[in-house]
């Protein structure tokens, strides 16, 4: 790494002039906002967006032309940004590029914004063609992290990221939506899994959310930045074609979206069902909702009055061989339903019965953690089939279609 | 000699992205041995084989899209 300066102090104000119009305006901001995170979540940095005055760092989007700044960009390609040193604090986008989140195509907002963040605190260019602060471009990677050198080059600058205090007075005065740390996809159980609306599968662990698809997975976003007023830690989600509502399980409290707006009148609280439930899946053939806690299930008819009375039933009675106390479940787009536990997963044929040769590495067939293998494999389908060119956003946005919404199942299914 | 457009637009890039360094004084003239060390270093830094040659590898690397700040590399720090 390079050291080029730095700021006299840690905590640093920032402000968002103007977005790029390739990207809706949430996805933009959370992309810039994860750009401020990769870096305050190695080094003692805080970042505090302001919507007015004078900012010490100022991230703008600005073509050829600019009345602010003296060095023009050159349309599609080549320059895609640059920025001032400390303690300057210009960040400046090409407007003229494909900016995109959670695609190959185009040039990734996210990953460009924290190199310029790194010029801006005080890096300059690495030799490690693979580190974030190379001078050039590497693409889109879906599970993207910062490089060592990166790492050690802030360290340089501003020290290590203190550990949380344990501090009982320090603990009371913490902010309650301090995300939790950002999960490893290729290890840990998952909390949730769902396939939602127009095919997109959602895997939830702590406080952060990613899609998966048979390209590879989508960058990690923090629950909230997705589902407003979501909280992490989920005990179990499912999407329901049949009414398209979203609903989230966590503790004694149920919380319902429709595509990434909350119903009004939500979260509530679970009277008819037990708290705590360890899962959730949309049943295509009866269109029914499956809830799981421990050994049990309630099945569930969103547009009808359900006698929960005779619930739970013994998950074995319907779903045979299945574990108990699953993490997540879900109903896939290939017809089989699945379980999770552990590191673990399980495929269920059309009699719900589970298939021979399961359980299987939910790492490997799902979060494409497969070193050897170059070409990622699909769950339950070894290592022969070809990605389908999907380009999966992170989120539902009216802009992106693709192969697997074609596959989708629907209601009608 | 005269240099053609392709040899042109890689000094170019030297020159922006501080390979190569713009004389104080007198005409903006490099010497080929000049040239060869810029793009010596470009390679080094690009992990391309070192040949001092305007290649079709150096072309390919120059045509990429990258930050607009200048690099530090040059045969000192690379050292």
């Amino acid at each position: 790494y390079l050291l080029l300066g730095r700021w006299r102090k840690k905590h640093l104000t920032f402000r968002i002039l103007n977005l790029p119009s390739t990207l809706p305006s949430h996805i933009a901001r959370e992309a810039l906002l994860q750009a401020f995170r990769y870096w305050s979540e190695v080094a003692p940095l805080t970042f505090q967006e302001v919507q007015a005055g004078r900012a010490d760092i100022r991230l703008s989007f600005h073509g050829r032309q600019s009345l602010y700044c003296s060095n023009a960009f050159d349309g599609p390609g080549r320059v895609l940004a640059h920025a001032d040193i400390p303690e300057l604090g210009s960040v400046h986008f090409d407007e003229d590029e494909l900016w995109t989140e959670g695609t190959y195509r185009g040039v990734n907002l996210r990953i460009i914004a924290a190199h310029e963040l790194g010029h801006a605190l005080g890096l300059g260019h690495s030799r490690y063609t693979k580190a974030l602060m190379a001078p050039v471009y590497a693409g889109y990677r879906p599970y993207f992290r910062l490089h060592p050198d990166d790492v050690a080059g802030i360290q340089a600058l501003y020290g290590k990221k203190i550990p949380e205090t344990t501090d009982e007075e320090e603990e009371e005065t913490e902010l309650p939506t301090e995300p939790g740390p950002m999960p490893n996809p290729c290890s840990g159980e998952l909390d949730a899994v769902m396939l939602g609306p127009r095919g997109k599968t959602y895997a939830f662990r702590g406080d952060y959310v990613w899609t998966v698809t048979d390209a590879g997975l989508g960058p990690l976003f923090r629950v909230s930045a997705l589902w407003e007023g979501l909280p992490g830690n989920l005990d179990a989600a499912v999407y329901s074609p049949r009414t398209q509502r979203i609903h989230f399980f966590k503790g004694d409290k149920v919380w319902r979206y429709i595509n990434f707006k909350m119903a009004p009148g939500f979260p509530k609280k679970l009277n008819r069902i037990e708290p705590n439930l360890d899962a959730a899946l949309f049943w295509p053939l009866n269109q029914k909702v499956f809830l799981f806690k421990g050994s049990g299930y309630w099945q569930w008819d969103e547009l009808a009055l359900t006698d929960f009375s005779r619930y739970p039933k013994p998950i074995k009675g319907l779903f045979t061989g299945v574990p108990d106390q699953p993490s997540a479940a879900v109903s896939w787009r290939d017809g089989h339903v699945y379980f999770f536990k552990g590191g673990e997963y399980w495929r269920l044929n059309r009699q719900l019965r589970v298939e021979k040769g399961y359980p299987k590495s939910v790492a490997q067939d799902w979060m494409h953690c497969h070193p050897q293998t170059p070409e990622p494999t699909l769950p339950g389908e070894g290592t022969t089939r070809s990605v389908t060119g999907t380009s999966l956003a992170t989120t539902a946005s009216a802009v992106d279609t693709d192969a697997v919404s074609d596959r989708t199942p629907s209601a009608a299914d | 000699r005269a240099l053609g457009p392709a040899e042109e637009a890689a000094v170019d890039y030297l020159l922006q992205y501080g390979y190569l360094q713009k004389p104080l004084e007198g005409p903006q003239v490099f010497r080929p041995e000049d040239i060869a060390e810029a793009l010596r270093a470009f390679q080094e830094a690009s992990e391309l084989p070192v040949s001092g040659q305007l290649d079709d590898a150096v072309r390919a690397r120059m045509r990429q899209p990258r930050c607009g700040l200048e690099d530090p590399f040059n045969q000192k720090t690379l050292k």
